[in-house]
């Protein structure tokens, strides 16, 4: 997965991301494809839920899937989430709540949770920052206001770091891929760099959703795994989401 | 040097929006939830549009399951026992996917299984 959330010149605030999903889960051979990757682009939808009529939030998912990967609570907040790796992992989380011990929370029911319920942004990133996990994860979280975007890196109980952005350091933008910030990335799997590079090369002054977009299509932040790109633009409550394909040759992650 | 291995990587793209060409495989549909509406109720409409291809992935993890187990038990395990799970997992989300279990005619383990493989896929 590649979430980036960037401010523009004019203070609005921008979310995008590619859903990477299926590694390792067969590779079919004549079409050079991931086959889970490729049978979930069928079931890629937008969702509006709404309540009295309104819309409460809004989301781009999974049909059959009843957490939240991907959304946008208008004029309030965006959200994604990024799998994060860690041997302290979701399956102990999971051994933790067959033998009774259950006052940790499944990480799509809390990203769900958190785009039905919370006010503010600030609300939202204590939210994702305290909550207990049952695995670990990257909260990528955009608001209304400058300087409202950040990166919750989260192991299952505690929230390690929050990365923001800060414009007097030169910080217009956060992006996360799957490899804690101040770590470098695997050697193998590095779309942070591609990423930044042409973040960099595009400049607060020329970021858009359109630019956005440009940059989620560039190979290897394009790869055989991604199933969908969504943008999103909290000022004006926007989510626009698209379903991808990365012909070969191209990076298989 | 791993992350410059054209035709695997490549420069900046540009002009890619409006989304079109090879990499652009088509728009996303829109449907509404009702939040008002009962739990077991709310996915309904997309369910009934989108049970083939939910079927279809549900089988590839069956398949990719009894890859390694192809006894079927580790499938035959998710059925038996992650139907008890769902009854653990917090309002509104085990009658959630109750209702998608019932209009999708897929077992409920499976169901379930889908909607926590963030979890287990760390396994």
């Amino acid at each position: 997965c590649t979430s980036v959330v960037a401010e523009d010149d004019k203070g609005n605030l921008l979310h995008g991301r590619n859903l990477d999903f299926g590694l390792f889960m067969g590779w079919d051979i004549k079409n050079k494809s991931w086959i889970i990757s490729e049978k979930l682009k069928p079931l890629v939808v937008n969702l509006d839920f709404k309540r009295n009529n309104q819309t409460v939030f809004k989301s781009t998912n999974f049909a059959g899937y009843v957490g939240m990967l991907t959304g946008i609570k208008p004029h309030m907040f965006s959200l994604t989430m990024n799998e994060r790796f860690s041997l302290d992992g979701g399956y102990i989380g999971i051994l933790e709540w067959i033998l009774g011990k259950r006052d940790g929370m499944w990480m799509s029911f809390l990203t769900r949770s958190v785009l039905e319920n919370a006010k503010s942004y600030e609300d939202a990133k204590a939210l994702l920052a305290q909550t207990k996990l049952l695995a670990p994860a990257y909260f990528i979280l955009g608001g209304n206001q400058t300087g409202q975007g950040c990166i919750v890196t989260r192991s299952r109980l505690l929230s390690i770091d929050i990365l923001e952005i800060d414009l007097k350091l030169g910080r217009w933008y956060v992006l996360e891929t799957n490899y804690d910030h101040w770590k470098e990335p695997l050697f193998l799997d590095d779309r942070r760099t591609p990423a930044m590079k042409c973040m960099n090369r595009t400049t607060q002054a020329n970021i858009s959703l359109k630019t956005m977009y440009d940059v989620l299509s560039t190979k290897p932040v394009l790869n055989k795994l991604t199933t969908y790109t969504t943008l999103m633009q909290v000022s004006e409550g926007k989510l626009k989401s698209y379903i991808r394909d990365c012909p070969s040759p191209c990076m298989p992650w | 040097s791993t992350q410059f291995i054209p035709p695997f990587t490549e420069d900046c793209r540009s002009d890619m929006y409006p989304p079109s060409g090879p990499t652009f495989r088509g728009d996303v549909s829109w449907y509404t939830v009702d939040l008002d509406s009962p739990p077991r109720e709310r996915w309904t409409a997309l369910i009934t549009d989108k049970k083939t291809a939910l079927v279809d992935v549900m089988q590839a993890i069956r398949d990719l399951a009894n890859a390694f187990v192809p006894s079927g038990k580790l499938i035959e395990l998710v059925d038996i026992t992650l139907p008890f799970m769902v009854n653990t997992l917090p309002n509104p989300f085990g009658e959630e996917i109750r209702g998608i279990s019932d209009v999708s005619g897929i077992p409920l383990g499976e169901v379930v299984l889908f909607n926590i493989f963030y979890e287990v896929f760390t396994v």
